[in-house]
């Protein structure tokens, strides 16, 4: 439900003077969190984006994938049948990860990507999981694995 | 010109936000354009790190959509250190705010998505994944020369859902763009997606199959899609369509499909 007090304090006008929004007030619509003209009208959209995955890990780039477990949408089944054809050498094999003493979710480390799902949480991770997501981020800047412990 | 922009820079900040708890941390927001013939500009809104801000990485958030409003989900339910309460009426502190340890830029892409917009509307009609890595390329030159103590920093893009196709084709284009140009001013480091679209073909068959693993569809509805749908077809057929609004509407119940085990809002 948090989307629509986005939509409401958003909209405020003294918010948007705050924030040096819509400064002359001249955007014909409200400000919303999802804009459905985009979406309907969307141009170009590429099939897959595997290729571009693969020319990124070819230029050195650190890649992390990670999955939100109780998501339906863009589910975590979803993201391991696409990356399993970027055909990825395993560095460190499948194992749990731990956040404050709970297994956080499991990942699997590959040369040039690292996969990580998250236990209990949606397509909005770090709305659900707050605690794992910044495990996760953290670990991720750091350059380094998940905790096995 | 520097001045100019240090100037710019200055008139971006945030002195404090309706409702806002004492913070640490500066914030600017504002826009910077990214095309000039059409008048397409992007609305940005930067939390910088609280503490050390300058010794941290720059981590640039997309949300996806398509259209979708990083300022709506990025910031204000995710990674970001605000949270609007109930009412609307003021904001209190996220604990595991990712501006602990990075400096986030939240950015509303492409035009038309939140504060960000054009002035030209057929851009709204025609948008796209090219054009959105292109101008959030221009708009990330554009924005580092009015920080320019971001030019060089350690910086890292991050999103989620349809955002795996921004977040790659970005970072693609900004390789492409360093190759071109020795000393380049962004010094990407990587990324990192959640839950993101990445490939149509088996995204579809793993989506299906994560429905019927979780026993959210019946034997005969998993079956039944995976006859009708040919999901390496640009278009989806009528029987196709039909076995997957019976999935969705006669069996998956009344569920948020974002969060299969969560209460859907009412």
């Amino acid at each position: 439900c948090t989307e629509s007090y986005a939509e409401k304090y958003y909209n405020r006008k003294d918010v948007q003077k705050a924030m040096h929004a819509n400064t002359t007030g001249s955007i014909p619509y409200k400000w919303t969190a999802c804009s459905d003209v985009l979406i309907k009208n969307w141009k170009d959209s590429e099939n897959s984006v595997l290729p571009t995955y693969k020319f990124l890990i070819s230029a050195g780039l650190r890649i992390w994938v990670f999955s939100g477990d109780t998501d339906s949408v863009v589910p975590v089944t979803a993201t391991r049948f696409s990356l399993s054809h970027l055909n990825l050498t395993i560095k460190t094999r499948w194992y749990p990860w731990y956040s404050g003493g709970q297994v956080g979710g499991w990942t699997e480390v590959y040369k040039g990507l690292t996969f990580a799902t998250v236990r209990g949480a949606g397509h909005e991770v770090p709305l659900f999981q707050p605690k794992r997501a910044f495990v996760l981020f953290k670990s991720f800047l750091a350059g380094k694995e998940l905790p096995k412990s | 010109s520097v001045s100019l922009l240090q100037k710019e820079k200055e008139l971006d900040r945030i002195s404090a936000l309706p409702g806002q708890p004492k913070v640490a941390f500066s914030q600017f927001s504002g826009y910077v354009t990214v095309n000039q013939e059409h008048g397409r500009a992007l609305f940005y809104w930067l939390t910088e790190a609280s503490s050390l801000p300058e010794k941290k990485p720059l981590v640039l958030w997309l949300n996806g959509g398509p259209g979708c409003s990083s300022v709506a989900y990025g910031a204000s339910e995710e990674i970001g250190p605000f949270r609007i309460n109930i009412t609307a009426s003021s904001l209190f502190l996220n604990k595991y705010s990712w501006n602990r340890e990075a400096n986030l830029l939240f950015l509303e892409s492409p035009a038309g998505v939140g504060f960000s917009y054009t002035n030209t509307s057929s851009d709204l009609k025609n948008s796209g994944d090219k054009r959105t890595a292109q101008d959030a390329l221009i708009f990330l030159l554009r924005w580092m020369s009015r920080f320019p103590g971001y030019k060089y920093r350690e910086f890292y893009i991050a999103g989620e859902s349809y955002a795996g196709h921004y977040v790659p084709q970005l970072a693609k284009i900004i390789v492409d763009y360093n190759k071109k140009h020795s000393n380049s001013i962004i010094n990407l480091k990587g990324f990192i997606v959640g839950n993101a679209v990445t490939d149509n073909y088996y995204d579809s068959i793993g989506t299906v199959t994560y429905w019927w693993t979780h026993s959210m569809i019946s034997d005969q509805t998993y079956k039944s899609i995976l006859n009708h749908c040919n999901f390496s077809a640009d278009k989806a057929t009528k029987p196709c369509d039909d076995a997957v609004y019976y999935a969705m509407n006669r069996e998956f119940g009344d569920i948020d499909q974002y969060s299969i085990y969560a209460p859907t809002c009412t």
